[in-house]
C-alpha cells in the first residue's frame, strides 16, 4: 500500500534483510562501490521474483515488498 | 521441489525424534498429535518409519525457542520467520525449531499458525527437502493457510520426498488411493519408543482446484464489502480482492492472504478511519483492525464490544463519514450510527435504511465513501448517494470502478 518516505526507507531495509537471509545477498560497504551493490540487489530481487512467479523486473515493486512480508519459513530459497 | 546441495539424506528408514519442549499456546497432547500428524505425511509416501524417543539424542530434535537460540539463524518475534528446520545430518542436522514468538494453534484460525502445517514443511527439509516454488506444494516457502482437515500432500512434495527416498515398501510408486488421517498412537513418557505407523495406503495428490475470480466486467458481479485503505480502493469477494489505486491506471487483482494471510477466509464488511489510518474488517460475528498489512493485536473482538445487541450476528456493509466522523453499519433494511469520537453507538438507531436515504429500499451489501458521495452496492448495482443530504444521485453497476 501506499506509504510514507520514512517507510521507503523501511520498505528497502526489510527488502536487504530478506534477501540477506533467503537469497544470499551480502549488502557492499563501501560506498565506492555503492552502485555495484544496487546491481548485486537487483540480481537478487530478480532471483526472488523468478522463484515465486512475480514479473521479473529487478525492482522492488509493491508485489514483490508483498511477498517480502508475507510469514515464512526461515530457510533460505538459494544458497550460494 | 529441490533438494539441499549434496542431496543430504538419512541413510536409514528408521528415524528418530524428540520433542524437546512444548508451547504454551496448545495443549501438549495438542503438539504432540500435530507433530505425529505431520510425521505421518511423509512416512505415508516413503519406507520411513519414525519413532519417538523421550531422552537422549534424536535425529531430528524438536524445540521451541524465541529470538537468539544458540543455532545460525535467530527468530524475529511475531509474523515474519515462523520456523527453520535443518538437512539431514548429525549434531544439528535435522532439526527443527519453531519461533515462540507466534501463536501457535491446533486448528487453522485468522489469529494463528497452524502447527501442524508448519511442522509438515519443517519435517519436509528435516528430511532433506529444499523449498519448492510450486505455489500450493507444502514446501513452498510462504505460510499459506488452509483447512487441514484430511490434509494430503501435493504432488510436488509427494515427487521430491521419493525422488529422496522412493516409494513405501510393497506399495506401487504413484499413490493411488486417499487414504483417511490415521491417529497418533497414544504414548506415555514411560514407555520405550513408540513407532508412528504408516498408513495403510500411500497419499493422494492434492486436487489443486482453486475457486475463479469473476471477470471485472461480468455485469452480474457482486461484492462482499468495499473499503479505501490510503487512498486506493479495496473491493472483495470470497478470497479476491480488486485493488484501485490513483497511483496505477489499471485493476489490480491480488488475494486477501497476500495482504493478510491471517484473514484470507473473506469479510462481510470493512471501513477505513483515515485519521487513525486503521480499517476494521467484520467477518460474522467478529471483527478486525488492520493497520497497513499489520493485523493489530487484541483481534478478533466480538461486534458487540461496538455495542451491537447479541441478536446481530452479522453485519452486511459498513462505511465512514470522514466529516462527521461516525460509521454506518447496516444489518437488513436498517442501519446504525456509530460515533467514532465516543467509541459508541449513538441513541436512536437502528433506524431504516429506506426512511433516512431516500431511494434505498434494500438492503446493502457494501459500502463505499468517495468525493463527497456514498457508494450503496446492492447485487450488481451501485447506488451513489450525496453524503449531506442523503438523497439518491444516480444509479450504476457495481463494476463501474473498473473502467468497463
Amino acid at each position: 500500500f501506499p506509504v510514507v518516505p520514512e517507510e521507503e526507507r523501511e520498505d528497502v531495509q526489510l527488502a536487504k534483510k530478506y534477501l540477506e537471509s533467503f537469497y544470499d545477498f551480502k549488502e557492499e560497504k563501501s560506498s565506492l562501490l555503492k552502485s555495484k551493490g544496487l546491481d548485486q540487489m537487483a540480481a537478487k530481487i530478480r532471483e526472488m521474483q523468478s522463484f515465486f512467479g512475480l514479473e521479473v523486473t529487478g525492482q522492488l515493486n509493491r508485489k514483490t515488498l508483498d511477498m517480502m512480508k508475507q510469514p515464512r519459513c526461515g530457510i533460505p530459497d538459494v544458497r550460494s | 521441489y529441490s533438494t539441499f546441495p549434496h542431496s543430504p539424506r538419512w541413510r536409514k528408514e528408521d528415524v528418530t525424534y524428540r520433542i524437546l519442549n512444548f508451547t504454551p499456546d496448545m495443549l501438549q497432547a495438542d503438539v504432540e498429535e500435530a507433530i505425529a500428524k505431520a510425521f505421518q505425511l511423509w512416512s505415508s509416501v516413503t519406507p520411513l518409519r519414525f519413532t519417538r524417543v523421550y531422552s537422549g539424542h534424536a535425529d531430528i530434535m524438536i524445540s521451541f525457542a524465541s529470538g537468539f537460540h544458540g543455532d545460525f539463524y535467530s527468530f524475529d518475534g511475531p509474523g515474519g520467520t515462523l520456523a527453520h528446520a535443518y538437512p539431514p545430518g548429525n549434531d544439528i542436522g535435522g532439526d527443527a525449531h519453531f519461533d515462540e514468538d507466534e501463536n501457535w494453534t491446533k486448528f487453522t484460525t485468522y489469529s494463528g499458525y497452524n502447527l501442524f502445517l508448519v511442522a509438515a514443511h519443517e519435517l519436509g527439509h528435516s528430511l532433506g527437502l529444499g523449498h519448492s516454488n510450486v505455489f500450493g506444494a507444502l514446501m513452498y516457502p510462504i505460510y499459506m493457510a488452509k483447512d487441514t482437515r484430511d490434509y494430503r500432500l501435493p504432488q510436488d512434495d509427494i515427487d521430491g520426498i521419493q525422488a529422496l527416498y522412493g516409494p513405501p515398501r510393497e506399495s506401487p510408486a504413484l499413490p493411488t488411493k486417499a487414504s483417511p488421517p490415521q491417529q497418533p498412537t497414544e504414548v506415555t513418557p514411560a514407555e520405550e519408543p513408540t513407532e508412528v505407523s504408516p498408513p495403510e495406503a500411500p497419499t493422494e495428490p492434492t486436487p489443486s482446484k482453486a475457486p475463479e475470480r469473476p471477470e471485472d466486467c461480468d455485469p452480474r458481479l457482486t461484492f462482499d464489502a468495499i473499503t479505501t485503505l490510503r487512498g486506493e480502493i479495496l473491493f472483495f469477494k470470497g478470497s479476491f480482492v480488486w485493488r484501485k489505486s490513483p497511483y496505477f491506471s489499471a485493476i489490480e487483482h491480488d488475494t486477501i492472504s497476500s495482504f493478510w494471510p491471517a484473514l484470507a477466509g473473506g469479510f462481510d464488511a470493512g471501513y477505513e478511519v483515515d485519521k487513525k489510518d486503521r480499517v476494521l474488517f467484520f467477518k460474522d460475528g467478529q471483527y478486525w483492525a488492520v493497520s497497513g498489512y499489520n493485523i493489530e493485536p487484541g483481534f478478533p473482538q466480538p461486534i458487540q464490544n461496538l455495542g451491537f445487541p447479541s441478536s446481530i450476528r452479522r453485519i452486511d456493509a459498513a462505511v465512514h463519514d470522514q466529516n462527521t466522523k461516525r460509521t454506518y453499519f447496516f444489518v437488513g433494511n436498517k442501519y446504525w450510527s456509530f460515533n467514532e469520537n465516543t467509541q459508541a453507538m449513538e441513541r436512536g438507531y437502528p433506524r431504516k435504511i429506506a426512511a433516512d436515504f431516500q431511494g434505498i429500499g434494500h438492503s446493502v451489501d457494501a459500502a463505499l465513501q468517495r468525493n463527497g458521495h456514498f457508494y450503496f452496492f446492492h447485487g450488481p448495482n451501485q447506488y451513489e448517494v450525496d453524503i449531506k443530504s442523503k438523497k439518491l444521485i444516480s444509479k450504476m453497476r457495481s463494476n463501474s470502478w473498473f473502467n468497463c
